[in-house]
């Protein structure tokens, strides 16, 4: 069975989607089956691989309340080896919708089940979640069995660290007590700058060696690529944003080697 | 009576809480009394005035709840003339808590009512909703009369506008009819990247002369201020973001007088 990560962090900007993006693209380039779930409202990842606000039906939200069959609701992106499920503009109104549902925070994990029932296996799983700890976060770290925290390398996104942890260590005692700390990923590090160095030093400090030694540099590729509706692997595969992603790709798969 | 507004976008770190922080000083700097209301359970804008974690007792979320006095939980700050309502971390679970209480929308309308009502009047109250468009955000919309749309000058910000726009339509069609767009701030402008010119151009395409003419560069010392509790202008009131929020409330300020 392949590897199910949440990408979250409820600190907004923080990276979570092109990561989401560029990662699931650099596993994808070198053979690895990868889905991306999109169970952001924003559906930033949806852009960024090119599925456009039109052709998103039959989308997450869809999938999510069985109304939708697998095989209409999953893509193919520009990436071979890469799908995606793209998100639905009604997942905005899932918190007030939902709340009476005894299922609401299982959703995600039922279907999981199908996605293993019904299609071939893929080795990489990896949830674009919403900058917040609300029901589509729940549902992802139900789902999950690891969390990647992109952590920008600025001082408000360390101060949010421990109220994410905290969320994490009530589910691991709730709903899903296998979840973990898969990595945290420190982000749009800038070398010039004294704060994002002092940010990654603190980091490193509290979290130790769950944090990746892959650094993403601040890259504008990285910012620009969405607008051509590529990750950045195809928009431009040299510049520095593209190769950080292949390495921290590199560094998964040494990771799952080892254990 | 005062302008309240509310500082909202669902897209993360594009300058919500910056912009309460530094435009909230940049007006109370030039004599007018200042309230900002930090309805974030990250409580960026708390800490980046100066107000600990263990010093937010009663917090927002007591105020909103009417288990505080408003003499007890609202604060003075480092700046004089601006106060804070800072943030409680019980806002994280309020989607859910106040599910079926029928006055769950209008939680802040009746707080700003029983503000007016017992405090001298505050000239400006700003509003720092979390990156979502969830009850909390909704509760900014039906107690503000305007939105302020710190908009950063990104591809994937622009995608969000129209999320946004729609949100806000809605509120005025329901809760709200006099809530209406107060104008839409750029963020983190890089003059010399091409993509933060075309977004900017495209903004304005869209927006017309509700963008404000002044743009906020992209400057180190807005992130590096917050780690001192105290705004850029009190950290330093030289650099090219301090400037550039003088510049923004000077603007507002000329709006107001003209109408
Ligand atoms: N390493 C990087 N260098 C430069 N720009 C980046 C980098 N990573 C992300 N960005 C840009 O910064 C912005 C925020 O990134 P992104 O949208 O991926 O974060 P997010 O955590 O998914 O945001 P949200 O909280 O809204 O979901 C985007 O405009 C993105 O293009
Ligand atoms: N003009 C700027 N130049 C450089 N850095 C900035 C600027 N404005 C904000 N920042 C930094 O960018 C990050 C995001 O800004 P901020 O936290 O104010 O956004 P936000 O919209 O409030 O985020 P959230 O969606 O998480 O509430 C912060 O680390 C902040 O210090
Ligand atoms: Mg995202
Ligand atoms: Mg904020």
């Amino acid at each position: 069975e392949g590897r199910v990560l949440a990408l979250a962090n409820q600190k907004g900007g923080v990276g979570k989607t092109t990561t989401a993006i560029n990662l699931g693209s650099a596993l994808a380039v070198v053979g690895f089956s990868v889905l991306i779930l999109d169970i952001d409202p924003q559906g930033n990842a949806s852009t960024g691989l090119g599925i456009g606000k039109r052709e998103r039906s039959p989308s997450s939200y869809d999938a999510l309340t069985g109304n939708a069959s697998l095989q209409e609701a999953i893509r193919s992106t520009p990436v071979p080896g890469l799908d995606l499920l793209p998100s639905g503009e009604e997942l905005l109104g899932v918190d007030l919708e939902w709340a009476d549902m005894s299922e609401r925070c299982f959703l995600l994990r039922n279907l999981m089940r199908r996605i293993n029932e019904e299609l071939p296996p893929y080795h990489w799983i990896l949830i674009d979640c919403p900058p917040s700890l609300n029901l589509l976060t729940v549902n992802a770290f139900t789902a999950a069995e690891g969390v990647l925290v992109p952590l920008q390398c600025e001082f408000f996104a360390l101060e949010g660290l421990s109220q994410l942890l905290r969320a994490i260590e009530n589910i691991r005692n709730s709903l899903n007590p296998s979840l973990y700390i898969y990595g945290v990923l420190l982000t749009m590090m800038d070398r010039r700058n004294r704060l994002s160095e002092q940010v990654a030093e603190d980091v490193r400090e509290v979290m130790g060696d769950r944090v990746f030694s892959t650094l993403i540099p601040r890259n504008v590729r990285l910012s620009e690529a969405p607008s051509h509706g590529r990750p950045a692997l195809l928009y431009d595969h040299r510049c520095p944003g593209s190769l950080a992603y292949m390495r921290l790709a590199a560094e998964l798969i040494h990771k799952e080697q080892q254990n």
